[in-house]
């Protein structure tokens, strides 16, 4: 028998193979349960803690950076294949705190904790002096922007009438006073774009198809608008039912970064938004 | 006391592995 007090929970080293595996767990539950925005990947493990846990099983308390991908959260590709963005794009981090739970070689999380926040005007200045920055998603011009975009979409396009589901991202080009990018996610209804009178009597599908559009709205000297803009659809995913967090006192935090919280009961996850 | 040439001494500098934080995949903002 050892003296002295014994530590009542274990530290592996961050980069440790079974400290990584519970972050990428981690990870991939942000992924699936974010409600907006864009999918995140790990770029640093900050600390781990690994508790034993009655009967049997451990607990990982682990705190990871993730970075923010250019992958929307309903795009299928795999993260794997998703840049991040960069800093010169004005790149977002996550700050996350996890408990996970290691029982019988599966790993399943019990509470999540995550804010995010855009990184600073001055170190994106640095890497690139003239680069845009990030703009309020509230904006009038960005909305105003999204608004003129999406129209201009549907008016080329010959398939679904595409809705609006969420601003992404916008940022002001600095050198371009009036010229606002924007990035939006979107939805296609039981309408043909070309035929739509009134988009209120337009319906979501059945089967929710997504897709992501990016644009750029300048405004020329005497009023007129210039639109540039590309939508995709993305690829219909299977619905799978998600596992539901093995948690005996399950924690319910709010966070910034828009994860579901993990006590709400589970909807499907195309129904998430 | 002495020690072989080429081997650090106990309690010696050497290389010292931080536990954490871990490597930094990307960058840090």
């Amino acid at each position: 028998v050892p003296h002295g007090p014994m530590p009542a929970y274990r530290e592996p080293a961050c980069d440790d193979p079974e400290t990584e595996q519970a972050a990428l767990a981690a990870v991939d539950y942000i992924n699936k349960h974010l409600l907006r925005g864009y999918k995140h990947t790990l770029n640093q493990i900050d600390s781990i803690r690994v508790w034993p846990r009655r009967p049997t099983g451990e607990v990982y308390e682990v705190e990871i950076d993730t970075l923010e991908t250019t992958c929307h959260v309903r795009d299928p590709t795999p993260l794997a294949n998703c840049s991040v963005r960069q800093m010169k794009e004005h790149a977002v981090e996550g700050d996350c705190d996890f408990h996970v739970l290691k029982q019988d070689g599966q790993l399943s999380v019990l509470s999540a904790k995550c804010d995010s926040s855009p990184d600073s005007a001055e170190d994106v200045h640095r890497v690139c002096p003239n680069c845009p920055l990030l703009a309020p998603l509230n904006d009038s011009r960005v909305v105003h922007a999204v608004e003129v975009a999406l129209a201009a979409s549907n008016a080329q396009s010959n398939g679904s009438y595409l809705q609006l589901v969420e601003i992404s991202r916008a940022q002001f080009a600095p050198l371009q006073a009036a010229a606002v990018y924007v990035e939006f996610a979107v939805a296609a209804t039981d309408c043909v774009a070309k035929d739509v009178t009134d988009p209120a009597t337009c319906n979501l599908l059945a089967e929710k198809q997504y897709g992501f559009c990016r644009g750029t709205v300048t405004e020329k000297v005497d009023g007129a608008e210039d639109v540039t803009v590309t939508c995709n659809l993305f690829q219909t995913q299977p619905v799978t039912p998600q596992p539901q967090p093995e948690a005996p006192t399950p924690v319910a935090e709010a966070d910034a970064l828009g994860l579901a919280p993990v006590v709400q009961p589970e909807p499907e996850p195309l129904e998430m938004i | 006391k002495g020690v072989l040439p080429g081997t650090p001494a106990a309690g010696g500098p050497g290389p010292v592995i931080r536990p954490c934080p871990g490597r930094i995949r990307y960058f840090k903002i």
